[in-house]
């Protein structure tokens, strides 16, 4: 888990860096950004409610800061937001936005705003790489740093698989089969780009996706 | 009430 979490951390890291270092978007989709805000936002409503740990908390505020500085520096900055290649990136988000919506008012753990909202969260989580793979998939001669960033973004749900069946294995009584079935998807959905990348890595060569 | 399950993940 910690491993996931600090792939995930650094996969932010590493967009933030790619974005002030060349001022440059290119390549990197506004709207699977928004969509993480959203995530982060909905699932991260507990934050003033119910305290974890300090690390938890930490790590929730750097989430909801950070989607919401890259944002900002997409749609505000004004060398960066001319770069944003807003023609490519057209993905319609509402078909990801609305089922992800109505699936969780209807499968959920407990009828509630606060847990259909955090439901919410995981299953649009899920799916929120599709419009940056579709972007990837446009984009001719993808730079190593928004490669880098989607790799390690899909890594971090798939080595909290790993965490899941270890806990699974260790403790009693844990199960959360809406966290797993969303986790496994996504991570399916990054085995197309895993493989690209991978073999692009291996031959030293810049990724380019088939399209 | 109880919540639905701990939520001690990110």
């Amino acid at each position: 888990r910690e491993a996931g979490d600090m792939t995930h951390l650094f996969s932010i890291i590493v967009l933030l860096l790619k974005i002030n270092a060349t001022k440059s978007c290119s390549g990197v989709s506004l709207k699977t950004q928004e969509l993480y805000l959203l995530v982060f936002v909905t699932r991260y409503l507990d934050l003033f409610q119910s305290y974890i740990s300090l690390y938890n908390s930490c790590m929730k505020f750097i989430f909801i800061v950070s989607s919401g500085c890259i944002i900002g520096y997409m749609r505000k900055h004004k060398v960066v937001s001319q770069t944003y290649d807003a023609e490519q990136d057209t993905f319609r988000v509402a078909f990801l936005v609305w089922p992800s919506f109505l699936l969780a008012a209807v499968i959920n753990q407990k009828l509630s705003v606060m847990e259909i909202l955090w439901t919410f969260s995981i299953y649009l989580e899920s799916v929120a790489i599709l419009p940056q793979l579709v972007l990837l998939q446009r984009t001719k001669n993808v730079d190593n740093l928004t490669s880098n960033y989607v790799f390690l973004l899909g890594s971090y749900r798939g080595l909290y698989l790993l965490n899941w069946i270890y806990r699974c294995l260790t403790e009693e009584g844990y199960r959360q089969w809406i966290v797993w079935i969303s986790g496994l998807l996504q991570t399916a959905i990054y085995c197309d780009f895993f493989y690209y990348y991978l073999k692009s890595w291996r031959k030293n060569e810049r990724l380019s996706l088939p399209s | 009430d109880e919540p639905a399950e701990a939520k001690d993940e990110l």
